[in-house]
């Protein structure tokens, strides 16, 4: 289960806090995925009393209220990534981008659909650049209109900042270094980057971890 | 156990220590919201959990905006149902504490669990009511109430009920009580998640202040509206 608690002193009126809270929500708490399970009790509140003083945001418009999404959104990524650093049994944290999409919720239907599948999940644990995997959960995307063969390309990118790592250059296969593949995947920290097109389209980013051993044997070892 | 060192447990959230690898992400100070505090205090709701808070309470000093986004799953916990309908009450307005418990979810306890939120909602109020001495808005409860642990089983609510004045006497704003509110919510988790910002507002010149705190580490694929 996923619980959140947020609070500020800024004055925020009860009607714009609902709206900044689901919008930092979309693409923090609602990007993230350890075991694809959706729990009876996720819930992420957030509390605003206008203790520090100010002009209260009341205003959808205004541009306080933009900054004031910005750095809650920025914020709430922050600790959304904090849960899917302790996954139960992970042993890595991944980025997955998916750009070039039609629309927002393509790329993030892509990306959802990738980190909730078993066989990506336990190619990462195996440290295997295992593009085909990806590509597969990609092409089953449900109600994704925007995917196209020939046109999709995947890479790891690693986090050190050097050059990104082809797999996939428009639906044909890459002569992988498998040495650099290798050395990419021993980080604890990886970014899978899938271009649904090389065109300039939305993108939508989601974080999760691969699946070990040890996930099954605290999970087997639980009981109700 | 060899590959990734990560045995835990359910009952007792702080019990294990904090893996190495994972004390860079556990905040030792932090810069907090004014006029909000934190506190915890030990139930036991799983009765091996005989040391360990597990129940987290987050307080505003005066009445505030709240709101909050739910888990879409058909079978929505007590809590989750109980706190939307505050919420929707009081459209989001004179809201006082978040009230946390860990070790069992209320989640499908039927009627009776629903009663078990909205106890643990209303001895929370009662802190506040006795504090203002006597006063009270008369629109209901002010509290969100938030559940964690295992599935089908009822709340100990009586322990749970006897130790929120403890809670809410423990209630301050200092770094170590936030991160003991922020270890009281966890279940499975190997470390407290908490974080604390400051920023500023385009039109104004005051310092504000964001605090964060979260917990989860397995049936995680939220979906909230």
């Amino acid at each position: 289960t996923l619980l959140g608690i947020l609070c500020t002193d800024a004055p925020i009126a009860p009607k714009q806090l609902r709206t900044l809270l689901a919008s930092a929500v979309t693409k923090s708490f609602n990007s993230i995925s350890i075991d694809g399970d959706t729990s009876t009790n996720d819930t992420v509140a957030l509390l605003a009393n206008g203790a520090a003083g100010g002009k209260p945001i009341d205003d959808k418009y205004s541009t306080d209220y933009g900054a004031m999404r910005e750095v809650l959104t920025e914020f709430a990524i922050d600790l959304a990534k904090l849960v899917v650093r302790d996954g139960e049994g992970a042993t890595k944290f991944v980025t997955i981008r998916v750009t070039g999409a039609a629309s927002y919720d393509d790329a993030k239907r892509v990306a959802s659909t990738i980190a909730r599948s078993p066989l990506v999940k336990t190619a990462l644990y195996g440290k295997d650049a295992n593009w085909g995997r990806i590509l597969c959960a990609t092409g089953y995307a449900e109600g994704v209109s925007s995917v196209i063969p020939e046109q999709t390309s995947v890479s790891f990118v690693p986090t050190d900042g050097s050059e990104e790592l082809k797999l996939l250059v428009k639906g044909e296969p890459e002569a992988v270094d498998e040495e650099r593949a290798a050395k990419i995947l021993e980080s604890e920290d990886l970014e899978i980057l899938v271009r649904l097109s090389e065109k300039e389209g939305e993108e939508a980013v989601y974080w999760t971890c691969d699946f070990s051993h040890e996930y099954v044997t605290i999970n087997g070892d639980y009981r109700t | 156990h060899r590959t990734v060192n990560q045995i835990r447990t359910y009952a007792a959230p702080g019990e294990g220590a904090i893996p190495a690898s994972k004390k860079k992400y556990v905040p030792t100070s932090g810069t907090y919201p004014l006029g909000f505090r934190a506190g915890s205090a030990h139930v036991g709701v799983k009765a091996s959990n005989t040391r360990f808070d597990d129940l987290a309470l987050i307080a505003s000093q005066s009445p505030c905006s709240g709101a909050a986004v739910f888990t879409t799953n058909k079978f929505q916990a007590a809590p989750v149902t109980v706190t939307r309908h505050m919420l929707k009450r009081r459209s989001g307005k004179g809201i006082r504490a978040v009230v946390v418990n860990s070790g069992c979810a209320n989640a499908v306890t039927g009627k009776g669990g629903i009663e078990d939120a909205i106890t643990m909602g209303k001895s929370t109020d009662q802190c506040f009511i006795k504090d203002d001495n006597g006063e009270d808005d008369g629109e209901g409860s002010r509290t969100i109430v938030m559940s964690t642990g295992v599935i089908g089983q009822r709340l100990p609510i009586q322990k749970i009920t006897d130790k929120i004045p403890t809670a809410y006497y423990n209630l301050s704003n200092t770094h170590d009580h936030w991160l003991s509110a922020a270890r009281a919510i966890c279940t499975t988790d190997t470390f407290p998640k908490l974080l604390s910002r400051s920023f500023t507002l385009p039109s104004s010149t005051e310092t504000y202040h964001l605090v964060g705190m979260t917990k989860g580490a397995g049936m995680i694929h939220p979906n909230m509206a």
